[in-house]
């Protein structure tokens, strides 16, 4: 919302100082954490059908890599992690308004299929193709 | 690119799972790959559909096929027929969410098998000796040399429509005396099987072969197969006829049609493919 037009100057300079002392934020937080929280990125998860006990029935695969997304969407965001627009501004004026606006959620960006070989209860042979089941690519959302 | 050390390390299954909980992730699976239960095929299945053929199905869609499923199912399946996939059958591949193979579920006894095994229960009805219909159960109505093949379509996964299908035999080389000798392979599908009479028949596709040649036959059956989906009481099965260059029926073997008989991946076969109707949306849990 447009601030009020005779209170425009010193709003904007309010502003701008918030900003200012959320960068300086962010900067002191990492340092003190010592463990800056990590980024939104992909993570290893493998789904083992062996393990499942199913190698009976299931013929190819053993299982699938079909990792996992996890990390902070947290300002300032940098470029290699797939965030929306919108993502960016959630994530500044979470900065601002913390109690207000939640940060944005690291969540799969891409995903790919998978196929599937098994025997039916009759000994029939199916292939199936599975979409959306391995992460390629995660992102802030 | 995924290294198998990592496969090990990054499993999801951290820790001894209670029984409780190893049923319910499976359950889970089994509802993200659409399955009611998990499947029992008969441990040693006599004539199971095809895998070879399958497998190189799998592993010319997946990508990331783990090249050790192929080599571990391959050395189960040692000396078996490298079944081709044709360029056609890449095509219907790429096009397709579910390809199924079919057992054959006809006893497979050929005519001249069904007079041997019949000839000491009861002489057959009089009439020429060619045309002994017998009686007992369908898959025994066959003419002598009429090869019966029946495959049940019944269960195919819902919300989905057949975009092709393939009715695939295997012929071996065989050695004649004239190595030209030329046959005749017809496929009819049964539309009737009057209990007194000859069964009636629709003619769907003939190949000529060389007593010399080997490698899969291939009858387009997609037609048929959208039938017997769609009406599955039209199910009547098939029936394969071999001719000579003179017309005469022969033994299918005669030419070396592998109809039943011969290794577990050289089974004749029927391979449907499939194209999903409608999103199938899975129910919460």
């Amino acid at each position: 919302s447009a601030p009020a037009q005779k209170g425009r100057q010193s709003n904007r300079s309010k502003q701008q100082k918030a900003v200012q002392e959320a960068l300086k934020a962010a900067e002191a937080g990492s340092d003190t954490l010592g463990l800056s929280k990590e980024g939104c990125k992909k993570h290893e998860l493998y789904v083992s059908f062996k393990e499942l006990g199913w190698q009976d029935w299931i013929i190819a695969p053993e299982g699938y890599a079909a990792y996992y997304c996890e990390g902070e969407c947290a300002f300032p965001l940098n470029s290699d992690m797939n965030a929306t627009n919108h993502a960016i501004v959630q994530t500044l004026v979470h900065f601002i308004n913390p109690e207000t606006v939640p940060q944005p959620c690291c969540a799969p960006t891409q995903l790919n299929g998978i196929s599937v070989l098994y025997f039916d209860d009759s000994s029939n042979v199916i292939l199936k193709k599975y979409r959306n089941m391995v992460v390629r690519a995660c992102g802030c959302h | 690119n995924f290294s198998v050390d990592n496969e090990v390390g990054s499993s999801f299954i951290h820790r001894r799972l209670r029984s409780q909980e190893r049923r319910e992730i499976q359950r889970e699976i089994l509802s993200i790959l659409g399955l009611p239960h998990r499947p029992r095929p008969h441990a040693h299945a006599k004539h199971t559909a095809a895998p070879t053929f399958m497998l190189d199905l799998y592993n010319t869609v997946s990508t990331e096929a783990e090249p050790r499923a192929y080599s571990r199912y391959r050395a189960v399946l040692e000396g078996q027929a490298s079944a081709a996939v044709s360029p056609q059958d890449s095509r219907f591949l790429d096009d397709a969410d579910t390809v199924m193979s079919f057992v054959n579920l006809a006893s497979g006894a050929s005519g001249e098998d069904v007079r041997m095994i019949l000839s000491d229960i009861h002489k057959p009805s009089a009439g020429s000796p060619d045309d002994v219909i017998v009686d007992g159960d369908r898959d025994l109505l066959v003419q002598p040399h009429t090869q019966a093949f029946w495959f049940d379509v019944s269960r195919i996964p819902e919300g989905e429509a057949i975009t092709a299908a393939e009715f695939r035999i295997y012929k071996d080389f065989i050695q004649e005396r004239d190595g030209n000798e030329t046959f005749r392979v017809s496929v009819y599908q049964v539309l009737q099987e009057p209990p007194d009479s000859e069964a009636a028949l629709l003619l769907l596709d003939q190949r000529d072969v060389w007593a010399s040649d080997d490698g899969w036959l291939v009858f387009d059956l997609t037609a048929t197969s959208t039938l017997w989906q769609l009406s599955p009481e039209q199910n009547l099965g098939l029936h394969l006829v071999l001719e000579d260059r003179n017309g005469h029926k022969r033994n299918p073997r005669r030419a070396g049609l592998l109809t039943g008989s011969g290794p577990k991946d050289k089974q004749p076969f029927l391979v449907v493919f499939f194209k999903v109707k409608a999103v199938r949306f899975r129910g919460a849990r």
